[in-house]
């Protein structure tokens, strides 16, 4: 190396004028492309402002969506040895109190790794579906439930959030004033194409619009592709349940003799982590918010105010026999993954998701024609939340 | 992870059940 360093002829050569002008060019070019990208982000993008202790802000210095993306492929894409399989699952069942007497697939040798464990089903009959207007949607500890007011939920005790950061609204976008909290966040729309989907703009929907002027035309509709009876007479009658009064309704408007109520349902590490319907409703559309991954649980409820609004979610916005209804499962570090059975198209924690605080809207209105909707009986199997 | 549930019901719609309770998919946790 000593010898080549000493000994080898150094030539010079004059770099062709072209190629010079070329790179300046695309240094040039390259520079403007980012100046461009820096202002569209800056006119289109808000950072909510975190509200919170210091342990609060060191979370939120860490890049928990890339960790969530980490740990998901840890656990979903490398499989445990099979001799490792059993006191593994067995060690995590008894840290998180997990009761493997209700899981369908008893053979824990058969559960790859730790994400298929997580998402494990449960014998048919353990979970018997009550006769009630609202049954638990998933197992899990009740947080918190009662009336939304003023447009606000109470998250913990005393602290409330809003509704229209929660679900979003018609506007798309909020205004964040100066020292105020982040309940007032960000919203842009995106409206995607996806598949046979229609796209519905804007969050206030005429009811007449979604059922048509008369019901019974949409069964007429289905008559004519030549259904079988039995089944229409069923479906009619599940239909005429959840047909509500012709009038013009929004999330904040409610009609008269009712009001709007709320629930959260945490689901801890050990928990069944499928849900299910919890009433016989009929989904309209659903709206992916991009957020962050904060852990959900109680002690990060009380810390940070407003983490339901901050996390990534999917609200599920439809129709029951009272009027409005709406489900929305909420993410976290741990399980940022959402899976929804009936729709195939959602991704929810990737890479190239859409800047925080903005959301896309997907309407199911052509996944039936019957019921405008995706209609759900109580009970019926959603999704899911899946590790990372 | 987190389940909400906002909806619209009659004002003599009634929660069956208390915060911090253990619950079960399928449970009643409210009725008119």
């Amino acid at each position: 190396f000593n010898e080549a360093w000493k000994k080898t002829k150094v030539t010079w050569y004059p770099i062709p004028v072209g190629l010079g002008i070329a790179f300046i060019a695309f240094q040039h070019m390259l520079r403007v492309y980012v100046r461009e990208k820096r202002k569209e982000q800056d006119t289109t993008e808000f950072r909510p402002i975190i509200v919170g202790p210091w342990q609060v802000h060191v979370i939120d210095a860490l890049p928990l969506r890339a960790l969530s993306r980490l740990w998901g492929r840890i656990n979903n894409d490398y499989n445990l040895p099979v001799w490792l399989r059993e006191p593994f699952y067995k060690s995590y069942s008894w840290l998180f109190d997990c009761n493997l007497e209700e899981i369908e697939n008893t053979d824990l040798k058969s559960y790859p790794n730790l994400g298929s464990f997580f998402y494990r089903a449960l014998k048919p009959d353990v979970r018997p579906i009550e006769n009630a207007t609202l049954v638990s949607p998933a197992d899990g500890k009740v947080l918190s439930f009662g009336l939304v007011n003023n447009g606000k939920l109470e998250q913990v005790k005393g602290i409330t959030y809003s509704l229209d950061a929660f679900l979003g609204r018609k506007e798309g976008k909020y205004v964040i004033e100066p020292g105020k909290q982040i309940v007032d966040v960000v919203t842009s729309t995106h409206i995607v194409d996806e598949k046979e989907f229609a796209n519905v703009n804007g969050i206030t929907y005429s009811l007449d619009a979604l059922l048509g002027d008369d019901p019974v035309d949409a069964t007429k509709q289905v008559s004519s592709v030549g259904e079988d009876a039995s089944v229409q007479s069923e479906e009619n009658n599940y239909k005429k349940e959840l047909d509500v009064a012709k009038s013009v309704v929004n999330l904040h408007g409610v009609r008269e003799g009712n009001t709007l109520y709320f629930c959260v349902i945490y689901l801890s590490p050990g928990d069944y982590h499928r849900f299910h319907s919890p009433t016989n409703w009929v989904v309209e559309m659903r709206r992916h918010f991009a957020g962050e991954l904060f852990s959900v649980s109680p002690y990060m409820l009380k810390m940070l105010p407003d983490l339901l609004v901050l996390n990534e979610r999917v609200a599920l916005l439809g129709r029951w026999r009272y009027g409005f209804f709406s489900m929305i499962p909420v993410g976290a570090t741990n399980v940022g993954s959402i899976r929804i059975n009936f729709d195939k198209a959602l991704r929810t924690n990737r890479r190239e998701d859409l800047p925080v605080g903005t959301y896309t809207e997907v309407s199911y209105k052509k996944a039936s024609k019957l019921f405008d909707g995706q209609p759900l009986r109580a009970g019926d199997e959603m999704g899911g939340f899946c590790l990372g | 992870s987190t389940v909400v549930l906002v909806f619209e019901a009659p004002i003599d719609f009634k929660f069956c059940m208390k915060p911090g309770q253990k619950i079960k998919y399928g449970q009643k946790i409210g009725e008119v």
